[in-house]
């Protein structure tokens, strides 16, 4: 295998992201891009990243392998790396390390790094095609916002969506607590739009531990989208360029 | 945890 990413920032952004809800995951790597699927230790959230090939320049990767890495190590290696160095994954044919390489782009300064892999047996789970009921794309932050609000008051938010809009509602201790969002479109500003799709009317459950951790990936992304069907796990997307992106569903909490 | 489905109740193993 041998990537490289002109902007170490974006690895760096998406290890952040999931590091606390996974610790060892397999990056399974093949002609395809870099790919990594895990549940978190609970087995109520399941994490899904695709870094494409077209991500890297250039990407190359002759034989399928599967990286198994601490997200701890890695972290303490990619904070090494400064957001706009060149980063470079390299591994050999049936690895003990995974080399990566930082090179600022404005001096001769090269780091180089190896972290030593793990032999991790996990289970990949077969997630099915889902036409969702309902799809809402919304500003990343104003979803953060949401979840971080709704969070200091209950442990669980009930997102119904209808034609009307959405709404995120939660009951707490000390009282209750909603956020309605209409389709709104921003002439001046399409990231800042609230888009709604909508085949039948949904609503549902999730924690929001699981979400407020989700939204660690709102700096990868100016946008998230929602896909809610009812019966369903929730899957939250932030896009990357190039079609690569981190995906994280979260199974519904069970009604009484 | 309470009244949590768990992930891999809809996603079946490959």
């Amino acid at each position: 295998l041998e990537a490289r990413l002109e902007q170490a920032a974006m690895l760096k952004r998406v290890v952040d992201a999931i590091k606390d809800l996974v610790q060892d995951c397999n990056f399974d790597c093949n002609d395809s891009g870099i790919a990594l699927q895990a549940m978190d230790n609970s087995h109520v959230a399941l994490v899904s990243m695709m870094l494409k090939s077209e991500s890297f320049s250039p990407f190359r990767c002759d034989r399928n392998i599967a990286l198994g890495i601490n997200l701890t190590s890695l972290t303490k290696v990619l904070r090494a790396a400064q957001g706009d160095d060149i980063l470079t994954l390299k591994a050999e044919d049936a690895p003990d390390v995974v080399n990566l390489t930082f090179e600022s782009p404005e001096s001769d300064r090269l780091s180089e790094y190896d972290i030593k892999l793990m032999d991790i047996d996990q289970e990949h789970l077969g997630i099915p095609d889902t036409e969702y009921a309902a799809t809402i794309t919304l500003p990343s932050s104003e979803f953060s916002r949401i979840t971080r609000d709704l969070s200091a008051l209950s442990e669980s938010v009930a997102i119904e969506c209808t034609k009307e809009g959405v709404k995120f509602t939660c009951t707490g201790d000390i009282g209750n607590g909603s956020v309605s969002l209409r389709q709104h479109t921003n002439v001046e500003n399409d990231a800042k739009s609230v888009d709604i799709s909508l085949t039948e009317p949904v609503a549902l459950t999730f924690s929001l531990k699981y979400l407020v951790n989700f939204c660690k990936a709102a700096g990868l992304s100016d946008r998230v989208r929602l896909c809610l069907s009812n019966e369903v796990p929730l899957l939250v997307e932030y896009g990357l360029s190039n079609n690569s992106y981190l995906r994280f569903y979260l199974a519904p909490k069970i009604g009484d | 945890i309470e009244g949590q489905g768990s992930i891999a109740t809809f996603f079946g193993k490959k």
